[in-house]
Order: structure tokens, then sequence, then C-alpha cells
């Protein structure tokens, strides 16, 4: 495993580290997308489906446990506790989430390297993740005040895609037959998704004001 | 080939 690879599960561990700590200490999930959440959820549950019958490493099989176990608990504090519940920002979380489901599911059916149930489920949690961050960035964009927490768990998901894309290309240059479209299309577009949330995340740090982004 | 898929990343 490369060093971009390493720093790239670690800041995916970090964001979602971010956003229990905001939601399990500070009992508040405002400003933050339960369609997203619900998303992530699904993709793991499609994702790791050979959690059980492939093994890769430990260092797989543990991180697999704790993206499959963090993203459930997650909407699970977001629906069922008393407290995270109520700072849930409903009315501007509206996107309709349903509706990349189901185009990705078509995607992957026709667009996969080998049409098995779990290589079928896999490609669509691939295609899913790409842009399962859209309710997220749609709510940011409505939310008025961003908070730190908000802001750093988005920022840390953000410089994890980045970081898997210059893991792609070491492994391209360094191991033999490494050619992957599907993940690297798809990983392309989910970090070109972030490039606008980077660019005022970095301008509000740089010049130490609070971040805000524009309608 | 018709070898499994080895999806090694997270």
């Amino acid at each position: 495993m490369n060093a971009f690879r390493l720093a790239g599960d670690m800041t995916h561990l970090i964001s979602v580290l971010v956003l229990l700590l905001k939601i399990h200490t500070i009992k508040s999930c405002a400003g933050i997308s339960l369609k997203t959440q619900e998303l992530y959820a699904l993709v793991f549950a499609t994702r790791y489906l050979d959690i059980f019958t492939d093994f890769i490493s430990l260092y797989n099989t543990v991180m697999k446990l704790i993206f499959l176990g963090s993203s459930f608990s997650i909407v699970w504090y977001m629906r069922r506790h008393k407290l995270v519940q109520r700072s849930y920002d409903k009315d501007h979380d509206t996107f309709r989430h349903q509706l990349l489901v189901l185009p990705c599911l078509i995607l992957a059916l026709l667009i996969h390297e080998q049409f098995t149930f779990k290589e079928v489920m896999w490609t669509f949690s691939i295609y899913l993740e790409a842009v399962a961050i859209l309710p997220q960035l749609v709510l940011l964009q409505r939310t008025r005040n961003i908070d730190n927490l908000t802001g750093q768990y988005v920022f840390f998901l953000g410089a994890y895609r980045s970081l898997y894309i210059l893991n792609w290309i070491y492994r391209y240059f360094t191991e033999p037959h490494y050619v992957h479209w599907i993940t690297w299309i798809s990983g392309l577009v989910q970090t070109l998704l972030y490039a606008d949330f980077f660019y005022y995340y970095i301008s509000s740090w740089k010049n130490n004001v609070k971040l805000t982004l524009p309608a | 080939g018709t070898e499994e898929n080895d999806h090694d990343e997270l």
C-alpha cells in the first residue's frame, strides 16, 4: 500500500470521526444531509458484500467494518436519537436522493467488468459514491452558517477523494496491468464535484473569515 | 480471463 492510499484512507477516517464527534458529543447534526448519509450507508452495504468471503488483509476488513458501522450509526442517530433529530435541517435537505439511486443501478447493469451479482453491486456502489455528496453540497449552499465541524467534514471527504486519484496514478506506473477505468472516471467525477467547495473553503481559511458559499 | 476481480481498495 502506497502513502497516497494510506493518507486517503486516513482522511476518510478523519472525516467520519469529525462527523461522529459532532453528532455523538455535541448531539447536533445541523448542516448535515441525511440524504447523503443514507446514500453512503447504501454505498458501503453494496460495496462490502465480500467482507466475509474474500479476505484481503486485516486492515481492509477492519476499515470496512468501521465504514459500515459508522455510516449506519450516523443514519440511526439522525433518524432516531431525540436530541440529534431535533437539530436536523429537514426543510433545506430536500434533494431527491432516490433519483440518484436508479440511474446508478441502471448504469451498473450496463457498464461493468463482470456480470455477476457481487460485481454489479460493487460497480453500483462506485457510481453511487461519486454522486452521493450532492445532497450535502446543496444543503451547504442553502445553509447560511456553516459551522467548523461541518466544513471540516466535507473538506476531509474531498481530500480523501483527491488522494485516491494520486494513489491510482502511482499504482498505474508501479503495478503491471493496473487499469480500472470504472473506478477512475467515477472517482474523477466525484473529486470534481468538490472543486467549488474547495475553492471557497481554502479562501475562507486563507482570509481567516467564516466559510459561506454563494447562493 | 474469468478471474474474479480483486477489489483491494476501500
